[in-house]
C-alpha cells in the first residue's frame, strides 16, 4: 500500500538547515496497524505529514498502491487526502468558531455528502467518542481532551482506508484513551490501515509493530531502549 | 495564599448553560506542590483558568494572600498574572511567527526587564529544557513535544512564586517528562507554589499531594478510582 524508499526531509530555519529525517525505508501492507515510537524532535510528525500527502519529502520516493506521489498531480493528491485518509492532528487543527458538529462535518463535505447524511453520520462519530451532548459547543468552548475527541471524530468519519494518528492520547485520561484504543482496533478489523504515533508504550502496544525514530532515522528497539 | 471558599464557574454555550466547576472548597500554602487530577471535561483547566486570574468565578470567592481577587483592579489582576504566575497552558498559546527564543522573553518584556538581561535569561531557560539549539526557530517550525517545552521556559522564565501547569507532559516521551519534573522539584524546593494538572498517576505521585475533581466537583480518591 504504502511504500517508502531513501525518503529524507530538510527543512530551513532562519539560516540553518535542520534534518527532520533521513533515509527512510519503510513498508506498510493494506490493513497494518503501526506505532511509531521516539524521542521528542526525532521526526514522527514529519512522517506524518509525508504519510498523509501534507508535505512532500526533499529526497527519496514515496509510492501510494504503486503510484509515485511525486507523479500526482495536486487535485489528485488532494483527492486522495480528502477521501482516503483520516488524520489525527497532534495540535487538534480544529476550527475555534466552529461548533464540534460542522468540525467534524468538514471532510464529509470535502467527499460530496449531502447536508442530511453529513449532519447524522457527524453526530455519529461524536457519539462515538461520548460527545454527543457538546455538538453544538464552538471547538473553542471545549476541554483539551474534548478538543482531542473532536478531532478524532473528524478523522473517522470518512471512514478512511488510511487514519494516522499523531499523539491523539496526549490529552486524555487513561479511560479515554482506552476507549480510543477499541476505536481504533474495531476500524483496523474492518480493513482500515493504522499508523500511529505515541509516547506512551501502553498505548503502542495495541499495534501490530512498533517502529522506531531517533534523530530522523528508523531504529532497532534496542538503540530507542538504550537513550 | 491561595483560598477558593464555594467557587462555582457556569459557561453559557449557546442555549444552554454548562456547570464548569460547583461548590470548590480549596486552600493552598505557600511553597504546596499539588496536583489535580480528573476525567476529560471534569473542570480542570477551568480551575487552573481561575487560579491563574484568566477568568472569575461565577459564585464563590478567591483569595489571594487574604485579598479577594474580585476586588482587584483589572491593573493590580494584571500586574499579579504576568509578575507572580507563570502558566503552562495545555495548549501552548505560543506565538507563532516569533522566535522560540522571542516567546520565551515574553513575560521578562511584560516585567519590564531591560533587554540584554532578557534575552541572556531567555537563552537560559531554553537551555534548561535542552532547546538552546532551537532558538532561532519560529514556534511554528518546532515538533508538539518542542512547542510544550518552549511553554514550559516561558513559564518559568520569570522565576514565578505559582506555577500553574497544565497538562505540561502530554506531548512529551517519558524522558523529557521526567526532566520536567525534576525542574518542577527544584523550583519547589526554592520556595515556588506548583498546581499541576495531569491525567498521568506517575507525574501527580511527584506533587506532594492529589485532589481530584469530577464532574466540576472536588471528590475523595475512591470515588474517583470508582470511575
Ligand atoms: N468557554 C467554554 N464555554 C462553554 N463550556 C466550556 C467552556 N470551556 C469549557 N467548557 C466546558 O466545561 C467543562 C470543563 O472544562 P475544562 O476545560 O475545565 O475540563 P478539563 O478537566 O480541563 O478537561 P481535559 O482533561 O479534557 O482538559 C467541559 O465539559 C467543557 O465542555
Ligand atoms: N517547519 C519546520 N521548520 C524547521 N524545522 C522543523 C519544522 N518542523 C519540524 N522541524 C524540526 O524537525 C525535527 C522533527 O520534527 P517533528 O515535528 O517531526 O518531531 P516529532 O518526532 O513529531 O516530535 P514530538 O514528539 O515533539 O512531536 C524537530 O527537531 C523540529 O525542530
Ligand atoms: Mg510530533
Ligand atoms: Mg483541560
Amino acid at each position: 500500500l504504502l511504500r517508502l524508499r531513501g525518503v529524507g526531509k530538510v527543512y530551513e530555519a532562519g539560516e540553518h538547515a535542520v534534518v527532520g529525517l533521513e533515509g527512510i525505508d519503510l513498508d506498510i501492507h493494506p490493513g497494518d496497524f503501526l506505532a511509531v515510537m521516539g524521542p521528542s524532535g526525532s521526526g514522527k510528525s514529519t512522517l506524518m505529514n509525508i504519510l498523509g500527502c501534507l508535505d512532500v519529502p526533499t529526497t527519496g520516493s514515496y509510492e501510494l498502491k504503486g503510484t509515485p506521489v511525486s507523479s500526482l498531480s495536486p487535485e489528485a493528491l488532494a483527492a486522495i487526502r480528502n477521501r482516503e485518509v483520516g488524520f489525527i492532528f497532534q495540535v487538534f487543527h480544529l476550527l475555534p468558531r466552529y461548533t464540534a458538529l460542522r468540525n467534524v462535518e468538514l471532510p464529509l463535505l470535502y467527499a460530496g455528502v449531502g447536508k442530511e447524511e453529513r449532519a447524522q453520520r457527524a453526530l455519529e462519530a461524536l457519539r462515538a467518542v461520548g460527545l454527543e451532548d457538546r455538538k453544538g459547543h464552538l471547538s473553542n468552548q471545549l476541554s483539551g481532551g474534548q478538543k482531542q475527541k473532536v478531532a478524532i471524530a473528524r478523522a473517522l468519519v470518512n471512514r478512511p482506508s488510511l487514519l494516522l494518528a499523531d499523539e491523539p492520547t496526549g490529552n486524555l485520561d487513561s479511560r479515554s484513551g482506552e476507549e480510543l484504543m477499541a476505536i481504533l482496533a474495531r476500524l483496523n478489523a474492518e480493513g482500515s490501515t493504522i499508523v500511529l504515533v505515541t509516547h506512551d508504550l501502553a498505548i503502542a502496544r495495541n499495534a501490530r509493530r512498533i517502529v522506531y525514530i531517533v534523530d530522523g532515522r528508523l531504529v532497532t528497539e534496542d538503540r530507542y531502549r538504550e537513550l
